[in-house]
């Protein structure tokens, strides 16, 4: 299990934007995304789950130094879309687990997550792919989730 | 910008478990995924996004063929975790576009999600990647999902 996880690559400068209860029909993230992609603003992670009563909430995250930019352009389209509450943090960081095969293996997402919760880190976002456990956590913490996860999964620092 | 996207992958045979409504504390994502990896499920897209009043949903897909193993899992670890409701879901299939260097062009996700949205697929579930972007759509609409995403990127069937 361990042989297939190569590496913790994390990510300190980020801000978070979770447009909150949007309405899950088909233009609604072109409606969120156009016009950022429009604007020339690199977008890191982008997370959406499935809607509960129509409702759903589109998250992405993008670097610190974007984050005026991106509130002026979704200021431009808070009338194209209904959504109940916007919400901005940029106290968060991006830690990933990289290897390949990864996805095979819940057990290996699985001790991540338990590692993290054994040492009261809380995950705010989780998105896998095939090779990638991304993972969403408060700034103050992902120096201990960095330092957690490599000891969990021994790899060199 | 469609240089970067090279390929286009699907996964028919698969099936959603979101349990709606879990607690956002530490622990929570291992006592879900833990006895799952434990009773050796394969599990495919993990997604979580940020809790709003302290409840979050978190989905993770598998085969089609772990259904019954998945349920009784869950079924069992219901008083380990509270969530509000289990939403099953097996008609769905999982949309994948692939490149390199693809997160830094919020317009390549965009472009995606305007194609899908122009040909009325709903793109239920969004995670991405450096280098992929997943989504979930309805099983029926997956080869017109597909289709679409060829002839927007200009790739080859
Ligand atoms: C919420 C959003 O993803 C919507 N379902 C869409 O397809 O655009
Ligand atoms: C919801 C779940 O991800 C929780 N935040 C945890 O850390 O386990």
């Amino acid at each position: 299990e361990n042989a297939s996880v190569s590496g913790i690559a994390f990510q300190k400068d980020q801000i978070k934007f979770t447009l909150h209860g949007v309405g899950d029909v088909p233009g609604t993230a072109f409606k969120i995304l156009g016009p950022i992609s429009d604007a020339e603003v690199e977008v890191d992670v982008i997370v959406q789950n499935v809607s509960v009563d129509g409702k759903t909430d589109f998250t992405f995250t993008v670097s610190s130094e974007d984050e005026d930019t991106v509130k002026k352009v979704l200021e431009n389209v808070k009338n194209d879309i209904s959504f109940k509450k916007l919400i901005v943090d940029s106290n968060i960081a991006k830690v990933s687990l990289v290897g390949v095969g990864m996805r095979s293996q819940a057990g290996v997402a699985s001790k991540a997550f338990k590692a993290l919760s054994e040492n009261d880190v809380n995950i705010q976002i989780i998105c896998t792919s095939e090779i990638k456990i991304t993972m969403v956590v408060e700034k103050d913490l992902v120096d201990k989730a960095v330092e957690v996860l490599h000891k969990e999964f021994e790899l060199e620092k």
